[in-house]
């Protein structure tokens, strides 16, 4: 009865809010932790000594260079049709304005299709303001990493996003970009749902609106850290379950959600089978990410730096959509090792959390792994307020709950023992 | 992403044995 042993420890036993206590410990301690910065490597540190003072010991890092932009002043100001405070936020790596600002009309796309039918000389100049409408975030975020490039090819002096999320108070929601070497860096920023409407409202309405765009931002890289922590297995210690989530976060809010969360339940499997005395058939190794916000930094030089030995890798999980109640995996795989990890997850029917989704390319930083054609899941969970709080000084403490924290931490450890231990590998 | 509606195919892909080895950790 592994499995209800490892749930009773922990949500009833001395492990009972255990996970949620060590993330805001955690959180209150460092808060936010960008790429590059010296409080993220300190909480690097942090993370290792609290998992030697559980007595696990087989701890490496290895370096990296990450990306380390520094978000300085950011401000935009409307000024036609009448002046007022747009609430913004810059989005990664954005280059800075001029000091005076760039001030210029505003044209407001909805999809890249409508820019790319209007003629050049319309955009040229401008400033331009995509505000598609959140239905999912893979569909909509493409407007937020590639709209700056996409802008500045047709001549945009910069470009504006909607936040992409599904709801707002006037909050705006930042995030990773990407420019082209082949055309011009525009400074891009977000700005919230309620301002994006208002201008779009203008704008339908024929109204000239003019905004003038005051951004400034350093950028240099630095050396941060994976962290590599492994639980042997007994029988075939070289064969790994990886569970994961990543220690970096945005510089906005304290990463408590985001990825907080998934970062802890990825601690917590260890921990728990260690007190519970439970070693399984493999190793679990638990990775933490760095650098995953600015394009999963850490993840491609794990996937390099290991790559002739990834036939080793059984399984690997990530959480970094939520650690809010669990619903079951989503997970990448053959037939085979959908029907195994199916199969595993009738064990948790008692607390609805057997739901298998299928997806090929689960996660965010394990799908650098998985496109390789490595079996992998992430946490399925009732998220369903994850992006109301995503990249905002709204992920933060009050998103997190003890008892479902306890909940995933629990079905985290589980789930990765049982795939541990069983006599079959998860075949490829 | 779908939730998968059947995976028809497990109790052909999977031997009895492996299933009541899972089932044993409940």
């Amino acid at each position: 009865d592994v499995k209800e042993e490892i749930f009773r420890y922990v949500t009833e036993g001395d492990f009972k809010s255990k996970t949620y206590d060590e993330l805001a410990k955690f959180v209150d301690k460092f808060g936010a932790r960008p790429s590059g910065s010296q409080v993220l490597e300190d909480s690097i540190d942090y993370m290792i000594q609290i998992t030697k003072d559980e007595d696990i010991n087989d701890i490496v890092t290895e370096e990296l260079e990450v990306p380390h932009w520094i978000r300085e002043q950011e401000k935009i100001t409307m000024l036609e049709p009448r002046s007022k405070h747009i609430a913004v936020l810059g989005l990664g790596k954005s280059v800075s304005t001029p000091p005076e600002g760039i001030t210029a009309e505003v044209i407001v796309f909805s999809n890249f299709d409508q820019l790319a039918e209007t003629p050049r000389q319309d955009i040229d100049g401008k400033i331009v303001l995509f505000d598609p409408i959140f239905t999912t975030y893979a569909e909509t975020v493409v407007y937020r990493s590639q709209g700056a490039v996409k802008a500045a090819e047709k001549g945009a002096t910069a470009s504006l996003v909607r936040s992409i999320a599904p709801f707002s108070i006037n909050t705006p929601h930042t995030g990773s970009q990407y420019y082209s070497d082949s055309v011009p860096k525009i400074p891009t920023a977000a700005i919230t749902l309620e301002d994006a409407d208002l201008i779009r409202r203008f704008y339908d309405r024929g109204e000239k609106v003019v905004l003038n765009i005051k951004m400034t931002s350093s950028y240099e890289t630095k050396i941060s850290r994976n962290t590599i922590i492994d639980y042997k297995g007994i029988e075939n210690p070289e064969k790994l379950v990886i569970v994961s989530g990543h220690i970096d976060s945005w510089d906005v809010g304290q990463g408590a959600m985001d990825d907080g969360g998934g970062l802890f339940i990825s601690w917590a499997a260890p921990v728990i089978l260690k007190r519970l005395n439970l070693r399984p058939k493999r190793t679990i190794r638990s990775i933490f990410w760095t650098a995953e916000e600015l394009g999963l930094i850490g993840a491609y030089d794990y996937e390099e730096r290991h790559r002739n030995e990834s036939n080793n890798i059984n399984f690997i999980m990530e959480s970094d959509e939520g650690t809010f109640s669990p619903l079951g995996l989503v997970v990448a795989g053959n037939e085979e090792a959908r029907c195994i990890i199916a199969e595993i997850l009738k064990l948790f029917e008692s607390i609805n959390a057997s739901t298998l989704v299928e997806s090929d390319s689960p996660g965010s930083d394990i799908a650098v792994i998985v496109k390789t054609g490595i079996p992998g899941a992430s946490l399925h969970n009732a998220n369903e307020k994850y992006f109301w709080f995503h990249h905002t000084e709204g992920d933060t403490m009050n998103v997190e709950s003890p008892e479902e924290l306890d909940l995933c931490a629990a079905f985290w450890t589980a789930v990765s023992y049982i795939i541990a231990d069983i006599s079959s590998d998860i075949p490829r | 992403k779908s939730v998968a509606k059947s995976l028809n195919k497990c109790q052909t892909l999977l031997s009895d044995d492996l299933i009541n080895e899972i089932a044993s950790y409940k």
